[in-house]
């Protein structure tokens, strides 16, 4: 999202209001192998005779980082510098002096984090602003997508998004669309695709910006989105370039697995009305997807835990009539014993398998949706953790749904995390139904079980996460490292799962020497990609981990995280980057920090001053020469 | 390269970069009693990569003479030379070597590292990096550590020479640097007062891949107060 604000009248003149005249806009994405570069420009003139304010404001997703940013005032530029956290607010107070400021970052929507700066810059001068972020694209149901927020408050002469996508393994479809897309612009956007490249471009003239023909306000006002997806031939797909790997799993054709799924559903006072209501209908439209071969339950807790069946049952059509029956006259009451429900669900999936009630060859997962936190039976969230954790251990990933912005994220996401599954917020708003069925469909087809993809251990190290609970359909799976063998000149993967009917084995192999040929050849698309795309993953990961973890661990996560974040200049939730603004007009410093979903608000996140440790252990040396060498 | 000098008496360590472009010739040691002396060449990556503003350099030759013995030993990431008098001797990093002549001790660690002593004097190890074969911007390179160093005579100069006897330093205002763990002091140094970070440099001579952290306190622009006069002067013609 790209939105200019200027206060005051506007100017006669319909691309110069307030004196500020917004002439270029550039978004530039380049696509490597699902890993996406994105920088976006823009440069404005102050038309006025005095000093005006000129804003930058990018929505950019919340997958990405930021890793860089620069402000040229008339030829001087003020880059963005990204620290450790605490040291950057350290120099960042001492920048402003002036206490607590809001960041430049704040959460803004579900998907979306927002990016704004100002600054004064003196009559006619110039500006330019420049950001730039990176993310891996994720594949859901089929696709990899990007979206671009686009919204200028004002017209722009030239306005233009161009995306480059390069794909190792072929494109095989693209689409481009834009919420706010007229018929007279439809034809605006040109897309195309051959091979390995994709190119989407969308360069409106002034006049096609227009809301009406007279009219001085634009209508570039919404999402701007690029699906894609590459050629399927092979299940894998490993890539070597630079000295690091990425090996892209997903496989077809697979037959689904039988799943067992059990709901765990809050019904305490808090979730009366709206919430309780789009429950019922997100359960009633995720029960017309249930398949034939699943078996599920639903488990409901108030004060007191509740079943509508003793155990899982098969989705028969007369076991699915009942069950819409059950779900629609479910009812608030009383306090939040998420404990009790959560055990009652691992129990009734423990014996569901001793006592053959399901098939062996099945996978199971526990998704519970709740809006608070736990205040009956155990409702310390340490012991809560540690109880359900040895109760699962391993066997069933958790899926934790946060209703709203009252619930304890952060215990949720720990919870879910420690158990292989995944947290997400719902957002208590018209369409949370299809939020949760969404969510519902997304791990609703496991084609795979117990995915381990293998790599021979001399020659690779710092290996991303190599062991996935489960592959879905229209998912894949991306696995990351570094080469440490100097003479390799290909890799094997080699991958184990269960699937349906038995235990299935994939090979992959990557060809050192092709596939760095190729990519050289395309280095201007995105050269360091690779490496890129594994400090990306790696970082993810570590601060995911680091999560659920306590103590040592959470000390060693966490500086492996850093460390990386600021080798590979990632503005992170462990790093920020500070603005330094030009003296003059009463600029100050800014600072960019990445929010967190544990703290996701709609009201600007503010920071906490905190100082610099000042111990330090001089440890010396363990022996005694000089030298000379290189690192 | 980095430059690792260890002071003993101080149980602590100073370090600095240097950054000289590509294909510079740098004296590191000089000793005109012993005749011993030691120069590095420098390499880059093979081409710029497009994001990196600095490159870094390393040694990708290293000479090492005994002027006084007409001994030459040329060390390359690719091979050995050793030439005594006018006999001229190649090995590369594949060979295991065990070489005991007067005066002179060459053993070859394959693909690891070789170790050379002059008499009764100073031994240098010279440690083989390799980078993977089909990187397309680094390249192998070697690192050299001086051993006994003390052996050598007073007079001896070069970038690594200087430091063989004792340095007298001292450290004061610790205070927070820009990276927390990473704090900076003042040092007091051949009487500089230069801004010093504490920091690490990696000795590789057991693990060549990974190598082993030194704590050091580290010196900017190029040693700058702490070598005497400045690192240009220590670029010489060649090799040998």
């Amino acid at each position: 999202l790209v939105q200019f604000r200027n206060i005051k009248k506007r100017n006669a003149d319909d691309v110069i209001i307030n004196g500020i005249e917004f002439y270029s806009i550039k978004i530039d994405c380049r696509v490597t192998s699902r890993f996406a570069h994105n920088v976006i420009t823009s440069r404005a003139v102050n038309r006025a005779n005095i000093s005006k304010e000129v804003i930058f404001d990018v929505d950019l997703p919340k997958t990405a980082f930021i890793t860089n940013f620069t402000m040229t005032i008339d030829g001087v530029t003020y880059p963005g510098n990204i620290k450790e956290k605490e040291v950057a607010k350290k120099q960042y107070e001492k920048a402003v002096s002036k206490g607590q400021t809001a960041g430049l970052v704040k959460a803004s929507g579900r998907k979306t984090e927002k990016f704004t700066v100002s600054v004064n810059i003196a009559a006619a001068s110039k500006v330019t602003f420049e950001l730039t972020y990176e993310e891996l694209l994720k594949r859901q149901f089929g696709k990899y997508e990007m979206f671009i927020k686009v919204k200028p408050k004002q017209l722009v002469k030239n306005f233009e998004v161009q995306v480059n996508i390069f794909e190792p393994q072929g494109i095989r479809e693209l689409e481009a669309e834009g919420t706010f897309i007229t018929n007279e612009l439809s034809d605006v956007i040109k897309k195309s695709f051959s091979g390995k490249k994709g190119h989407v471009s969308f360069k409106p003239t002034l006049n096609q910006q227009r809301t009406c023909a007279n009219c001085s306000t634009t209508l570039l006002d919404g999402d701007f989105t690029i699906k894609y997806d590459v050629e399927r031939g092979k299940p894998n797909d490993l890539q070597i370039v630079n000295g690091y790997f990425v090996h892209f799993f997903a496989p077809t054709d697979l037959q689904n697995l039988p799943k067992n799924v059990v709901f765990v559903i809050d019904i305490s006072g808090s979730m009366s009305g709206r919430e309780i209501e789009q429950t019922r209908e997100a359960l009633l439209k995720i029960l017309d997807d249930i398949k034939g071969d699943d078996y599920f339950n639903f488990i409901l807790f108030g004060s007191v835990v509740y079943t509508w069946k003793d155990t899982l049952v098969k989705a028969t059509a007369e076991n699915l009539e009942e069950a819409r029956k059950f779900v629609r006259a479910i009812h608030t009451e009383g306090a939040t014993n998420l404990h009790g429900g959560l055990m009652r669900g691992i129990e009734m999936l423990n014996t569901a398998y001793e006592k053959n009630i399901v098939p062996q060859r099945s996978t199971s997962i526990i998704i519970m949706l709740t809006d608070g936190q736990p205040n009956v039976g155990l409702s310390d969230p340490q012991q809560i953790q540690e109880s359900v954790k040895k109760a699962i251990q391993e066997k069933y990933p958790l899926y934790n749904l946060g209703f709203g912005y009252g619930v304890d994220y952060n215990f949720l996401e720990k919870l879910a995390l420690e158990n292989k599954g995944l947290a997400r917020r719902i957002y208590p708003d018209s369409d949370s139904a299809i939020q949760l069925q969404g969510f519902y469909d997304e791990v609703s087809n496991p084609m795979l079980s117990d995915v381990e993809l293998n790599y021979p251990e001399n020659s690779v190290s710092d290996l991303t996460n190599n062991n996935f609970k489960h592959f879905y359909d229209g998912s894949e799976i991306v696995v990351a490292g570094r080469i440490v063998d100097n003479d390799l000149n290909s890799l094997t993967a080699d991958v184990k799962a269960q699937g349906a009917d038995n235990d299935v084995t994939f090979i992959a192999q990557g060809d050192v020497k092709e596939i760095t040929e190729a990519l050289q050849e395309q280095e201007y698309i995105f050269g360091d990609y690779t490496e890129r795309l594994w400090a990306y993953l790696t970082i993810q990961q570590l601060l995911e981990k680091r999560i659920a973890a306590t103590g040592d661990e959470k000390e060693n996560l966490t500086a492996k995280a850093l460390e990386l974040s600021l080798k590979y200049k990632f503005v992170t939730p462990l790093t920020s980057m500070i603005v330094t603004k030009p003296e003059d007009y009463d600029n100050q410093a800014g600072l960019a920090d990445k929010p967190i979903e544990a703290e996701a608000r709609s009201a600007p996140v503010t920071h906490q001053v905190s100082s610099v440790s000042s111990s330090y252990r001089l440890s010396a040396p363990p022996t005694w020469y000089t030298s000379v060498d290189g690192d | 390269p980095h430059f690792i000098i260890s002071v003993p008496q101080k149980e602590d360590a100073l370090c600095f970069n240097i950054n000289e472009n590509p294909g510079a010739v740098l004296n590191l040691i000089k000793d005109p009693v012993t005749g011993i002396t030691v120069n590095g060449q420098l390499i880059g990556a093979r081409r710029t990569s497009n994001e990196a503003k600095i490159q870094n350099t390393y040694f990708g030759k290293l000479g090492i003479a005994n002027k006084h013995l007409d001994l030459k030993l040329t060390v390359t990431p690719e091979k050995i030379t050793l030439q005594n008098g006018n006999e001229k001797s190649v090995f590369n990093w594949l060979d295991s070597i065990n070489l005991q002549q007067e005066g002179l001790t060459l053993i070859i660690n394959k693909e690891k590292n070789l170790v050379l002593s002059l008499g009764g004097g100073a031994s240098f190890v010279v440690v083989l990096h390799q980078v993977w074969k089909k990187h397309p911007l680094h390249q192998d390179f070697l690192g050299l550590y001086v051993m006994d160093s003390h052996k050598l005579s007073e007079q001896t100069h070069g970038l690594l020479g200087q430091f063989f006897h004792p340095i007298d330093f001292n450290i004061v205002e610790i205070h927070p640097g820009s990276d927390p763990k990473k704090p900076d002091a003042t040092m007091i140094v051949k009487n500089n007062e230069l801004t010093v970070t504490r920091g690490w440099q990696k000795d590789y001579r057991k693990d060549t891949k990974h190598g082993l952290d030194i704590p050091c306190w580290f010196v900017h622009n190029s040693g700058a107060g702490l070598i005497d006069g400045v690192h240009t002067d220590y670029i010489v013609s060649s090799i040998f």
